[in-house]
């Protein structure tokens, strides 16, 4: 009888972390990779990077990742759609407007993120119905 | 199920707030 117990499932936990990792990232702390987009540097944890994109996966998770300090992104004007991208990761919520889908979609190809890439082609498609 | 005999939710905070930055 001594060994019955309980789970006790903390329902808002991974959200709790993810939040964590967000302030720590907006932070500084423990922040292993600068992406360089365009020029400007967006720092973020590799874990978290590696996590949420394909792209990021096939970068960093050889040997040859761990050495990996700044990364060079895409410049141009689909640069703007890494920012809203990086934020996503972070916090689950994906920003997107008539004006910055279009380069949200380009970047979230460019980094392999599958479901990203089709919630932007039908926000694009459903912007484009009467 | 190793003598666990159910599942409790927890709807409140799991973790501690890392605070906000200023």
């Amino acid at each position: 009888e001594g060994a019955l117990g309980y789970v006790r499932e903390f329902t808002r936990h991974s959200s709790d972390v993810l939040g964590n990792l967000n302030e720590l990232r907006l932070r500084g702390i423990l922040t292993d990779v600068t992406l360089l987009v365009g020029g400007q540097p967006l720092r973020a944890h590799k874990a978290v990077l590696i996590a949420c994109s394909g792209f990021f996966y096939s970068i960093f998770r050889g040997r040859a990742g761990v050495g990996v300090d700044v990364l060079s992104l895409p410049g141009g004007p689909e640069a703007r759609g890494f920012a809203p991208l990086l934020d996503f990761m972070y916090t689950s919520r994906l920003r997107l407007s008539p004006a910055t889908a279009p380069a949200v979609l380009a970047a979230a190809t460019y980094l392999q993120m599958e479901h990203v890439v089709q919630a932007c082609h039908r926000f694009i498609q459903a912007s484009y119905e009467p | 199920h190793e003598g666990v005999v159910a599942t409790v939710k927890e709807a409140g905070r799991s973790i501690h707030e890392i605070p906000r930055e200023e």
